[in-house]
């Protein structure tokens, strides 16, 4: 089974 | 005061319609560089940036640093009002609460403004890191839209798989499967009709087919896109917007929990 990953688990506030 | 006049308002209509069903509403950065624009979707599954350089504008002045907060909708709402031939010029005030579009006609026969009240937005910027891609693909945007279009209809994911033979875009879902397997073409000439493949190792990743068809509302800003993947990094969908800056998509993959 495949989760959609959040943008925010590879780019972190800068 | 910030001032900037474009000689193509369809261009920012383009960029408008490129973004609007991503964000609701968005910080357009305005600086010395020009327009600067990061912001992620509801989801936070999808990042969205832009970069409309200084000199791509006719006109260009920014004395201090500005952030205008905008309702992409209403945003829209106002560049419907501009012809297809017109040219817009942006003008704020330092610390104003509203921004005013002026759209001129081209041998200045008709000449409208509307002004649009600006949104204190709270969003965070994000640090995205240097990538190594480990390929790198450019094809023209039109194939790429449909490609997306086309795999949609079968599943909700869209896998790309790149080796040096070339890339090849699959589904899959309940009534069956779909590939796409483009190879890399040799019509150097005419690059923006090509197939270009840069591959260091080969990489296959999958995508969410909603994201993918809302980025490809970009394309008709740009006749080449580029994809750019590298394992477990989310994908970069990249058009140029010539003359002005680039429009960049970025998208977590789906991942084998």
């Amino acid at each position: 089974k495949l989760s959609q990953k959040s943008i925010t688990s590879f780019f972190k506030p800068s | 005061m910030f001032e900037a006049r474009l000689a193509s308002s369809a261009t920012f209509k383009k960029v408008l319609d490129a973004i609007k069903d991503l964000l609701n509403e968005a910080s357009f950065d305005c600086s010395d560089a020009g327009i600067q624009l990061q912001a992620m979707d509801n989801s936070h599954v999808s990042l969205v940036s832009l970069n409309l350089k200084s000199d791509g504008f006719e006109k260009y002045r920014c004395d201090r640093n500005l952030t205008m907060g905008m309702n992409l909708a209403s945003l829209s709402k106002v560049f419907r009002c501009s012809g297809s031939d017109d040219t817009v010029t942006i003008k704020a005030q330092d610390d104003a609460d509203t921004v005013t579009f002026m759209f001129e006609a081209k041998k200045q026969e008709k000449i409208s403004d509307y002004e649009m009240k600006l949104m204190n937005l709270d969003q965070e910027h994000l640090g995205i890191p240097e990538t190594e891609f480990s390929c790198i693909i450019k094809l023209p945007s039109g194939e790429f839209a449909r490609i997306v279009r086309d795999l949609s209809q079968f599943g909700e994911s869209i896998v790309i798989s790149c080796t040096k033979e070339g890339v090849k875009f699959s589904t899959q879902g309940d009534i069956g499967t779909g590939n796409v397997k483009l190879a890399q073409t040799n019509n150097f000439d005419k690059e923006d009709q090509s197939v270009i493949i840069d591959m260091q190792e080969p990489v296959s990743l999958t995508f969410s087919c909603e994201y993918l068809n809302s980025f490809t509302k970009a394309t008709p800003l740009s006749n080449q896109v580029t994809l750019s993947l590298c394992d477990n990094v989310p994908l970069v969908v990249e058009y140029q917007i010539p003359d002005l800056g680039h429009l960049k998509y970025y998208l977590a993959p789906k991942i084998e929990e």
